[in-house]
């Protein structure tokens, strides 16, 4: 979703 | 994926399971504290909510599912099953004087004014300071089993670790995450004096006692 912000970390 | 964040997850693995089969082949959760349990499990609760919204890669979503089913069993482990061996009269620190600010702070500073950032937020957040209650009983038993130094060793470990890949990824990737590096930053600090007491002490073959 738009401004949705993507955690690649644990 | 650097070597960083590989051996900084695997340590971080590491230590919930030396924990969890500490817990479970003594029986006993003597030294343990479970209000820094419980913490954990709260943190990875907050912070893996993304497993339900986005897919990651198949290496994330399963290290997601182990770490948050290890920290619900040790939860279990404690306050269920093994009750009875459970040390609460050592285990007295105020969880609310973390809980509270903590939260107070995931509202004020986020990247995204959203309940699934907020909740992130307030897990990493958590997560730095999550291990005091655990430091505090060991200061007030003055005292803690070899096993429980080496738990202690790899969960600190971890986030030394995963400060050194935020250092790599800054420079090969441009990766910059302001909240995750000071947290982390805390995280770490908090970890010195028993990095500094297990390497004089445990590693030189001597239990882990305080000065009265």
């Amino acid at each position: 979703a738009e401004g949705e912000v993507l955690h690649d970390e644990l | 994926m650097n070597i960083f964040r590989l051996t900084g997850d695997l340590s971080h693995l590491a230590a919930i399971i030396i924990l969890l089969l500490k817990i479970w082949k003594s029986r006993s959760c003597a030294g343990i504290s479970g209000k820094s349990q419980v913490l954990f499990a709260l943190v990875f609760t907050t912070r893996y909510l993304d497993l339900l919204t986005s897919f990651i890669s198949l290496y994330n979503t399963t290290m997601k599912v182990i770490y948050i089913g290890c920290s619900y069993a040790t939860v279990y482990l404690i306050y269920m099953k093994l009750k009875a061996t459970y040390d609460g009269n050592h285990d007295t620190f105020r969880v609310e004087f973390l809980i509270v600010p903590v939260g107070g702070l995931a509202f004020l500073v986020n990247h995204d004014f959203s309940p699934l950032e907020i909740l992130w937020t307030f897990s990493i957040y958590l997560e730095s300071v999550a291990i005091l209650p655990q430091l505090f009983m060991i200061s007030k038993t003055g005292e803690a089993e070899t096993i429980t130094t080496h738990y202690l060793f790899f969960l600190g470990l971890y986030r030394a670790l995963y400060l050194i890949n935020w250092i790599w990824r800054f420079y090969f990737e441009g990766f910059f995450d302001m909240i995750a590096i000071v947290a982390g930053v805390v995280q770490t600090i908090l970890y010195c004096d028993f990095f500094y007491l297990y390497v004089t002490k445990v590693l030189k073959g001597k239990k882990l006692s305080l000065p009265a």
